[in-house]
């Protein structure tokens, strides 16, 4: 089944916040790019980078959300997450994307492209113990 | 007298989606 969205988008997404990179380096929200999410989880012990590609995006009984199906990683795995339209995914060699960029700019003054079909969000997955 | 405020910080990972696959290796 899938997520239920929180009703209010979580403050980091905020244009101008201050984000901590696993080297320690501080960088504004809007300034990041695909390399320093690459090298923090490089540096992880815990978390890996998966690629998830959006498979398809459909309206939600939920006002305001959509429902995004992702196929995560090198086994496909299928995944629905439901968020709301101004929800940021950052994608791959783009940056922030989400499925309304206009309502993600009126509330979080963050610049976005257009979330579609297609498109490779980096995304997270624990590494396998050992 | 005016305290500074503190500005948060927030983790890298906190940014990205935790999409765990379904499947196990």
């Amino acid at each position: 089944a899938p997520l239920t969205p929180s009703s209010a988008l979580p403050p980091y997404f905020m244009k101008g916040s201050i984000i901590q990179l696993a080297d320690g380096e501080l960088k504004r929200v809007e300034d990041l790019r695909t390399e320093d999410f690459l090298q923090s989880a490089e540096v992880s012990t815990e978390l890996k980078i998966d690629s998830s590609t959006v498979e398809r995006i459909d309206s939600s009984r939920t006002p305001d959300a959509v429902i995004i199906q992702f196929s995560v990683g090198e086994h496909k795995a299928q995944v629905c997450v439901e968020v709301l339209v101004e929800y940021p995914f950052f994608v791959f060699g783009q940056g922030w994307s989400s499925c309304c960029p206009d309502r993600t700019t009126q509330l979080l003054a963050l610049s976005c492209a257009k979330l579609s079909v297609g498109d490779v969000c980096i995304s997270l997955t624990l590494k396998s113990l050992r | 007298n005016v305290e500074p405020r503190s500005v948060p910080v927030f983790p890298w990972h906190s940014l990205v989606p935790f999409l765990a696959p379904t499947q196990s290796d």
